[in-house]
């Protein structure tokens, strides 16, 4: 799975996540990408996220919406709803990990894997790869 | 006036075996090409929605990841593709599912969201209205990689399914 959040000059954020789901999969099995609020959701009052893991868990965990939903109701920072909700997949059995962004540039890459191919270039144009923890 | 990027190519317990230095080197640069395509659209006044379609689409085009070119395998042995892309400032969003002859599907999430009146299109429905919006269409022969069809068959011969980019999974198996 790969994915990308953004956010432009005019402050608007946006969310994508493109996959070919898992291998061996049957009966039209889907997972969390293509489901809005699932893998990608994105909003400007808020962040924007893309997952990556096993899809039925972001599924069941509405995972990405969820940490929108904790900065925008419960006023958690970027950094405090993504580790929540990364813990909430752990303790639901699921992994995996996430990658946002909110409205001021802030970034967060949280997994509970190894590890996960990711990279950013933060508000002061600072490049970072990573692959492992 | 501050603009930023984050992308991602899979998550799950990379191998050290399937995991050499020229390898590492070769992940490391395509993800530095990928954020770097989409930071040049943010920094040129681009839109967050072009940036993002932009990185994602040379992770697409590369074997590299799971997601187009280097999808995994169904056990069928097709390349089955999904994607979705939402606007923050709109709220708006598109998605596609079980799509097997489009380059690119996140483009073709972003014409579901600009162009039709649903967000989700799924299978045959969905690659009729990628060409009704002329998007590039490919034999689905093109997803074919020798590595992701081996894993199938290795997964196959578990009677499992993997829920992971199998290059970087030894552990997640339902």
């Amino acid at each position: 799975t790969v994915g990308c959040v953004a956010l432009d000059e005019n402050g608007n954020l946006a969310a994508g996540t493109s996959t070919g789901g898992m291998t061996n999969k049957k009966w039209g099995r889907i997972g969390d990408s293509p489901i809005i609020g699932a893998g990608t959701y994105a909003n400007n009052k808020t962040c924007a996220i893309s997952s990556t893991g096993w899809g039925e868990y972001f599924i069941r965990g509405v995972v990405a919406y969820d940490i929108s939903a904790q900065m925008e109701y419960a006023g958690k920072s970027l950094s405090e709803a993504s580790k929540n909700v990364i813990k909430k997949l752990a303790d639901l059995g699921g992994n995996g990990g996430v990658i946002a962004l909110d409205h001021e540039g802030n970034i967060s890459m949280e997994f509970n894997t190894a590890g996960m191919y990711r990279a950013s270039i933060d508000a002061h144009q600072n490049l970072e790869v990573k692959m492992f923890r | 006036n501050k603009v930023a990027i984050v992308i991602h190519g899979g998550a799950g317990t990379i191998l050290p075996e399937s995991m050499t230095d020229s390898l590492r080197i070769v992940y490391q640069n395509k993800l530095e090409e990928a954020i770097t395509a989409g930071h040049e659209i943010l920094k040129s006044g681009g839109s967050a929605m072009e940036a993002v379609q932009k990185s994602i689409n040379i992770m697409e085009n590369s074997p590299l990841f799971n997601a187009g070119k280097g999808a995994v395998f169904t056990h069928d042995e097709k390349n089955s593709l999904d994607a979705s892309i939402m606007d923050g400032n709109t709220l708006n969003a598109g998605a596609i599912a079980g799509v097997t002859n489009v380059k690119n599907p996140i483009n073709l999430s972003y014409e579901v969201m600009i162009n039709s009146p649903h967000v989700l299109l799924s299978g045959e429905g969905a690659e009729t209205f990628a060409k009704e919006q002329r998007l590039e269409i490919v034999d689905p022969s093109y997803f074919f990689t020798q590595n992701r069809y081996d894993a199938l068959q290795r997964v196959k011969a578990k009677e499992k399914s993997s829920f992971y980019d199998p290059n970087i999974d030894d552990s997640k198996y339902g």
